[in-house]
Formats: structure tokens, sequence, C-alpha cells
């Protein structure tokens, strides 16, 4: 009996020690396995990471980026949450914008020279539209001043342009534009009327509703003389002054040789005779 | 020596269940550790 209890007692004490060895072999292997399970986890991490990265940069070349004031915006844009899809495309249609806006900055320069008279000292050059003066500064190569005006119908219209006596010649201003006008020019239908009656007065009477405007004793036709001395059409931005002394003068005996301007003009004069009559009285 | 016997028994029984909870939680880990493995190849 004492024999086989022993036996049994130290199977059992064997037993627990190869069990208690089996259980410190598993510890160490479960120890093992999460260290390299955690290892492989933060692996995996860092390749997603790193192909979110890749994708980023495929879908927005560098080279589109040019300002880097543009670049913090983005990159603070990414950081805070933004998708880097809609940054992508405002950043493509702030390009586009810009770089279609210098093109038409750049297509549209032209340089105009407009003779003078010496006496005028003004920089307003009369080339049928209405502008608006926003800047004048004296410049290091010329004397004169340079005068920078905006069309009047900013900011629908972004024609602007610059007007400067020349170095060479002080009775001759030189007007830079930039842009091409996107309306009418006010003056052309008043030129153009003026041109009408001009070409039809060289030849045949004028029509009868021009007849009929001329007639009333409203300064309509003093205001259309004066309108044609001022005016110049784009046409004759480039002064030549004999063409214009010919058709002045052309325009003098057509309107002299018609009655009923005769008669408007006799009318508009006498009634101004009165009213000078009255104011004195 | 009847009670140190089963001592002896009671303490083989938590090591052995001890063990047994282990290597289900190896177990696991292997089959997580692999699949990992196989999704990063």
């Amino acid at each position: 009996m004492r024999v086989e209890e022993d036996s049994t007692t130290s199977a059992l004490v064997d037993e627990l020690k190869r069990v208690n060895a089996e259980n410190k072999k598993l510890t160490e292997m479960l120890t093992l396995m999460c260290d390299n399970y955690n290892v492989l986890r933060k692996q995996l991490m860092e390749y997603v990471n790193k192909s979110n990265i890749t994708e980023r940069d495929q879908t927005s070349p560098p080279k589109k980026r040019k300002s880097p004031a543009r670049d913090d915006a983005i990159s603070s844009a990414v950081i805070g949450g933004v998708s880097e899809s809609s940054s992508t495309e405002q950043d493509d249609q702030y390009l586009c914008k810009k770089q279609r806006e210098e093109t038409v900055v750049k297509e549209k320069v032209s340089r105009v020279y407009y003779k003078t008279e010496a006496s005028d000292t003004t920089l307003v050059v009369k080339d049928g539209y209405q502008w608006r003066k926003y800047g004048q500064k004296v410049t290091r190569d010329n004397p004169s001043p340079r005068a920078y005006f905006k069309c009047a119908c900013a900011p629908t219209c972004s024609v602007k342009k610059k007007v400067q006596r020349s170095v060479e010649d002080q009775s001759v201003l030189v007007a830079t534009y930039e842009g091409e006008h996107n309306h009418p020019m006010p003056s052309q239908i008043d030129s153009n009327s003026s041109l009408n009656r001009y070409i039809s007065l060289g030849g045949s009477a004028p029509p009868a509703n021009r007849t009929s405007s001329l007639a009333e004793p409203t300064p309509v036709s003093t205001v259309d003389l004066s309108e044609a001395k001022k005016t110049t059409s784009p046409t004759s931005r480039i002064d030549f002054p004999e063409v214009h002394k010919l058709l002045v003068e052309q325009m003098a005996s057509s309107l002299t040789k018609d009655p009923n301007f005769t008669a408007a003009l006799a009318a508009a004069v006498t009634g101004r005779l009165y009213q000078q009559n009255q104011t004195e009285k | 020596k009847d009670e140190s016997a089963s001592e002896l028994r009671e303490e083989l029984n938590r090591v052995n269940s001890e063990n047994k909870k282990l290597t289900e939680m190896l177990a696991t880990v292997c089959e997580k550790y692999y699949a990992l493995h196989s999704h990063l190849e």
C-alpha cells in the first residue's frame, strides 16, 4: 500500500512538473506571439498610411502647385479634415481662372497714340467710351504724369487704360488699353447716327424724322454738332486733321443747304436772343 | 498523505485548466497573426 501511495504521489508530482513546464512554455509562446502580432499590426498601419499619401500625391501632382500660400492652405485643409479632392478642384479652378485672366490681359493690350493740342494739358482721351479715373502717378522715365482709368461699366467691364504724354512729343497722348469691352460703345449710337447724317447730308436730303427733330427748338442739333466735334470714333483714333476738316466742311455746307436746318437754327437763335432779352429785363 | 495527494491533484487540475486557456489564447493570437500576415502579402 505504501509503495503504491508513494508511486502515485510521485507520479502526480511529475505530472504537475510537466504541466507547469508546459504552462511556462505556453506563456512564453503567447507573449512572443502577442509581440509579433503587434509588430505586424504596426507595419500594416504604416503601410496603409504610406499608400494613402502616395494616392494623394498621384491625384494632385506637385507641378500644379505654384504659390506657397496655396500650399499652406491646402495642407492645413487636409489636416483639418477637408477632402483632398475638393482642395485640388479649387486649386485647379483658381489656377485656370488666373491663367485665363493672364491670357486675356496678354492678348488684349493695345497702345494708341492721340494727337492733341499743345495747350491741352489734360490727360483725357476721347475714344468713345466713358472712363472713370482712379489714379495718377509720375514715372521715372517720363516727367508728365500717367493717369489710370477704368471703364465706367466696371466691374462688369474690366477694361483699363493708362494715359501719358509721349516723351518724344508732348502733344501726343499715349493710351494703353488692357482688355476688351464687353458692351457697345456708349457714344456709338450717337456717333453712328452722326456719321450716317454726314453721309446722307453729302448726297440727298436728310430723312424726315431727322428733319423733324432738327426743326424742334431744342438744343438737340447743337448737342449733336458739339458731340460730332468732340467725339472720335474708334476708326479715327489716329487723328487725321485733313480728313476731319473736310468732314466738317462737308457737314457745314450740307447743313446750310438744308432749309429745315436753317429754320431750326433760326428758331434756336431767336429763342436764345429772346431768353437773353428776358433776363436782361 | 491522502491530503497531500488530493492537493496535488487539485493543483494539477488548476494548472491544466490554465494551460487549456493559454492554449486557446495562443491559438487565437496565431490565427490573427496569420490573417494579418496574409493580408499584408
